[in-house]
């Protein structure tokens, strides 16, 4: 029943799939119920965003916006001669896009609002990083960022110490301490074998990291596998498959409309969007809640490439998929209903120093650290949810190295494979890997890694330095894990989803936020130049005042010759437009008729300076004079040609 | 990031240190950091350019503005590194690196 006269609209294939009926992300039910995004707010963290074009305008949010590139609340992206900012605009479009305003596309949450921080168009830093993850934290529910290191298959990066502060930070103080919600796109560095688990944004417990997948549910050539992915959507594929189809800049080469946004991009932001969809309903869930209820709700699907595997509480992951494809519908029924899970719990063993050297291929290094009841006894830890290894190994070449990890269920996960690109002579220094694949699994028993080397005999082994092990998840137990699963499969009809049904939610708190805009240097130097302006012609008008007052101290009287204003218009004075004025010199009435020397005086409107309050000469000009006699005036005023008044 | 363009100093290109001060407790814990901060940054010759977004303690000192040859550069860096290691409020800092960053 869902029609929108977005001319685009049909081709959303992704939101309304007509040619593969099923291949969507399932929304329009969703939407039927009014379920838009309404009262969330999205930042796109990116090269800006267009805010100004008809599909982001009237669902943007300038106070959620900033330009970190430019230091100025305006996110509207520059172009460049590439062509390149219109990204942000783009994921823009896929989470808001404006329905029914006959302009191109329509967005996954096109209730909600939708705000820009620029920050990819320049030079970027850890602290500039760390400022966008928390910019406008109370305002903005969910970042959604479709960026992060480079996929070349080589590199090992992700937020530094200010960047993984504010993540941390976000998520105990952004959304009035339900925490900001981060959402990351994988990566796009499969033709290079490149890993999101290399990708340290990808690989923090403080994000929803999503992959992508074409309409035909395949891994698309550019998108990466990890063991810390939570779950895809749909993206574009080769080149026989469809992109997808949003709102994009009208600058540059731009149409405000493109068909060929893909990429991981391209999925964050529908995950972003969706997530928005969720919160609409549920204003209180978490961060972790976000997290769960992907984790209990997507869907996993036939993909014999995929391999998936069921883990000890019932969830199935893939390297590829994660726990699979996320669904508007189910997650936004899973959030009506959801309660808070219990709060995050933590386990962290000692630092384990091995210095074991790391065998070729087929051999390996095994490591083994056991988790008792009495270490989790503290926390109240029972069941996982990520699973962290921070390791420390040289070795002469990277990417030789595969790191795979196994819960005490034995659930595998491979948190570092090889990479045939990346020969960097450094090994890892703390490099934190980790998994979701143990989700809702017990905590308690034994985990073991498994280092080994897939590089020849040419090179001098390896050596695993040292380790250690980081448990997170609740004091759930695996029944109460079941339980969670049996009401939300309940939930999935719809039967809850109405105004009519609402659970309790807990008030936020309130936490300020740092003050708001500072002035950039041009700003300053207007004002500076506007005050100098001010401050010169105040004291010249000052100066002016005074020295004619001082004419008129020495002067006190008139003399004999009389002062006399030029006669106004009878009709002005009737009809109230008169203007007051000070005449200097005049020698014709405003008619034009020639003033007489000899006549009555004016009936007011006179300025009549030492009569006046001394201390408010600038009321005086704007008030009407009382009336005066002329002899107050100043002489030199009365003196003059025959024909002149004054 | 509150003050980077501050009219005296450098914009990201230029040298920058971010420094996590020590807090303290009591009311008017900001404006002490912050008089604190400024202080450091003037003892190393750098600029305080405000607090790190929402980071309590953590404060971005930047070169000031003017074309400094190589060596002058390093020896402001050095100098730097020397002042922030060995304060006492610093509990830990780090001169700000160009990330690269791509668009996926």
């Amino acid at each position: 029943s869902v029609h929108f006269n977005d001319p685009k609209f049909p081709q959303q294939w992704h939101l309304n799939n007509r040619q593969s009926p099923g291949r969507d992300i399932n929304v329009t039910g969703v939407w039927e119920r009014n379920v838009t995004g309404r009262g969330v707010t999205v930042v796109v963290v990116d090269d800006g965003v267009e805010h100004t074009i008809q599909d982001i305008a009237p669902n943007y949010s300038p106070e959620g916006s900033y330009d970190l590139n430019s230091n100025d609340p305006d996110p509207m992206p520059h172009p460049d001669v590439e062509n390149g900012n219109h990204h942000g605009t783009r994921c823009a479009g896929e989470i808001a896009a404006v329905p029914n305003n006959s302009f191109c596309a329509v967005g996954v949450a096109y209730g909600s609002r939708i705000a820009g921080i620029r920050l990819l168009d320049g030079p970027l830093t850890d602290s500039m990083e760390a400022v966008a993850f928390n910019k406008h934290y109370q305002i903005n529910d969910i970042y959604s960022c479709s960026w992060g290191p480079d996929d070349d298959g080589k590199t090992v990066d992700g937020p530094h110490q200010l960047g993984k502060a504010a993540l941390q930070h976000g998520v105990i103080a952004g959304r009035q301490g339900f925490g900001s919600i981060f959402v990351v796109a994988s990566g796009n560095g499969g033709q290079h074998n490149d890993n999101c688990n290399y990708d340290g944004y990808a690989n923090s417990i403080y994000t929803v990291t999503i992959g992508a997948v074409d309409e035909e549910g395949r891994m698309p050539f550019y998108a990466e596998e990890c063991a810390s992915m939570l779950a895809v959507t749909f993206s574009g594929g080769d080149k026989m498959l469809r992109s997808i189809v949003t709102t994009d800049w009208d600058l540059q080469k731009g149409t405000g409309c493109t068909e060929g946004h893909t990429g991981t991009s391209a999925a964050a932001p529908l995950a972003a969007g969706m997530i928005a969809l969720m919160l609409q309903v549920r204003p209180c869930l978490t961060w972790r809640d976000v997290q769960h209820i992907i984790v209990f709700t997507a869907t996993q699907y036939e993909d014999r490439h995929a391999e998936w595997v069921t883990n000890e509480a019932g969830f199935s992951h893939s390297h590829q998929h994660g726990f699979g494809l996320l669904n508007a519908w189910r997650l936004v029924n899973a959030a009506k209903i959801w309660t808070s899970v219990p709060y995050l719990a933590s386990y962290v063993s000692p630092m384990l120093k091995e210095n074991k050297a790391i065998p070729l291929s087929p051999h390996s290094l095994e490591v083994l650290w056991n988790v008792s009841r009495m270490d989790l006894e503290m926390s109240g830890l029972r069941t996982l949810e990520h699973v962290a290894v921070t390791v420390s190994i040289t070795h002469p070449r990277r990417g030789n190295l595969e790191l795979k990890l196994s819960c005490p269920s034995g659930m595998m996960s491979l948190i570092g494979p090889p990479r045939s690109m990346d020969s960097d002579p450094n090994g890892f220094d703390d490099w934190t890997f980790s998994t979701v694949r143990c989700w809702g699994e017990r905590a308690r028993g034994s985990y073991r890694l498994i280092v080994r080397d897939v590089g020849d005999e040419t090179l001098p082994a390896g050596t695993l330095r040292q380790w250690q092990l980081t448990l997170y998840g609740s004091v759930w137990s695996a029944a109460d894990i079941r339980e969670r699963q049996r009401l939300l499969e309940g939930a999935m009809s719809g039967q809850y989803l109405h105004d009519g049904f609402t659970l309790p939610c807990p008030p936020g708190l309130k936490i300020p936020e740092e003050e708001g805009y500072t002035i950039t240097p041009n700003t300053l130097k207007t004002l500076v130049l506007v005050g100098c302006f001010t401050i010169f012609w105040t004291v010249y008008y000052m100066l002016e005042v005074y020295l004619s007052q001082r004419n008129v101290a020495s002067h006190s009287v008139c003399r004999s010759e009389s002062c006399r204003w030029p006669q106004r218009s009878r009709k002005a004075r009737e009809e109230g437009t008169e203007l007051e004025s000070v005449p200097l010199c005049n020698n014709k009435d405003p008619d034009g008729v020639e003033t007489e020397r000899e006549g009555p005086p004016p009936p007011s409107g006179l300025l009549c300076p030492d009569l006046l309050d001394q201390g408010d000469w600038s009321w005086s000009q704007h008030r009407s004079a009382p009336d005066c006699p002329l002899h107050h005036l100043s002489p030199d005023l009365l003196q003059g040609k025959e024909e002149q008044v004054c | 990031l509150a003050g980077t363009g501050a009219p005296d100093a450098q914009g990201p290109g230029g040298l920058s240190w971010a420094v996590h001060l020590d807090s303290h407790k009591g009311s008017g814990e900001e404006e002490t950091l912050e008089q604190e901060a400024n202080a450091l940054a003037q003892a190393v010759g750098l600029v305080n350019v405000g607090r790190i977004g929402e980071l309590q303690g953590h404060y971005l000192f930047v070169q000031p503005a003017g074309h400094q040859l190589d060596q002058q550069v390093e020896a402001i860096r050095q100098q730097a590194e020397a002042v922030l290691a060995r304060h006492d409020a610093v509990r830990w800092h780090s001169e700000q690196k160009l990330l690269k960053r791509a668009k996926r």
